[in-house]
């Protein structure tokens, strides 16, 4: 068995889930937190056997769209009476970052 | 070291706990949601000592049964003055998903 | 890849992605309870190429300080007018448990 931990964003997690479920995969969802961002998204935890791994990525891949944000960083400290010009940092976000783990030992009871 | 994941009903979460933590084992829980019924479940995270794993495993067993339950699936899109007839689905719920996870590693600081 | 899960103290979670960041590591936050004291603590989730991981684990040991806290047990049960005569216990808290999981595979989509 292998656990495929797949971090993604908020918005394709349940489209994900849906994809998942409708082949008979098994899921468990934690609510998580980007250590960038500090925003929301969620973990899924997916136990599969050695020769579904590529076909949960496939679903994975399908499911999940990196896209372009542009976020601004926080000003620096201003003298009175300036003006802020930041220019937007452009992030890549969406999409997702799966790990594959081997797992020596299952059980269900 | 090995890691323990078990992924364990809402219900039976506190007595398990309970029996790791009177017999010396050290765990931290994780609020999840299941990818199917979409109901929240515990994952608790177990680090023990290689020849403690076999104990481990007796102690999730005790506390975590297996349970039937009749979820009724959402019924079809009808028309006016029908009545819904779907038959209750029955699951398995309860008892307990646990994996074994090889630690090459760990530190306490 | 290596994956580091790290369960820290609440306190020293900030600190620890600050320092994180500040490097160019990237980091997931889970919220999670310790299973003896039921208090709230923070599991990071970091995945890592195999040659940065002590780097990490050294970055944990600078943010991560042990403290010590006296925990009074629960009193036994009293008849009417006796003084609940409990000595508090100490116990180590904050510092960190870091565990090194192997990666077999991963992938950003
Ligand atoms: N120290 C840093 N310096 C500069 N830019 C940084 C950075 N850390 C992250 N970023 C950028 O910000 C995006 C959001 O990161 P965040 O940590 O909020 O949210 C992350 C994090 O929760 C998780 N993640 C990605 N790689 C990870 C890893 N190696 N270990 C643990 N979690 C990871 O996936 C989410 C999306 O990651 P993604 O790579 O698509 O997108 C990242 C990346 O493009
Ligand atoms: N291989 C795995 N990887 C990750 N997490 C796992 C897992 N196997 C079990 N889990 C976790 O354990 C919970 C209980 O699973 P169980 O197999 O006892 O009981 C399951 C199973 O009998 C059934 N079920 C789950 N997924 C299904 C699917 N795609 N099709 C049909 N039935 C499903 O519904 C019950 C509740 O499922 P739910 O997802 O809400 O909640 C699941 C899920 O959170
Ligand atoms: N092997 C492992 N597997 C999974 N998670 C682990 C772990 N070792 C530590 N942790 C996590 O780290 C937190 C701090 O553990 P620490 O050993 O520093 O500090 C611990 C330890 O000194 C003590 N303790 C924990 N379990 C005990 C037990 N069964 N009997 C006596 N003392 C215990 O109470 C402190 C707080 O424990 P708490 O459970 O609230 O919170 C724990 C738990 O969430």
């Amino acid at each position: 068995m292998k656990l495929i931990m797949s971090i993604v964003n908020q918005e394709d997690a349940r489209g994900l889930l849906e994809g998942l479920m409708q082949r008979g995969f098994q899921a468990t969802v934690i609510s998580t937190t980007g250590g960038f961002l500090r925003e929301g998204n969620a973990t899924l935890l997916i136990g599969v056997e050695n020769n579904k791994v590529e076909e949960v990525l496939r679903i994975i891949r399908e499911r999940c769209r990196t896209r372009t944000r542009y976020i601004s960083p926080l000003p620096p400290l201003m003298e009175p009476g300036e003006l802020p010009v930041t220019t937007p940092v452009e992030v890549q976000v969406g999409g997702a970052t799966s790990l594959v783990l081997d797992v020596e030992r299952w059980e269900k009871c």
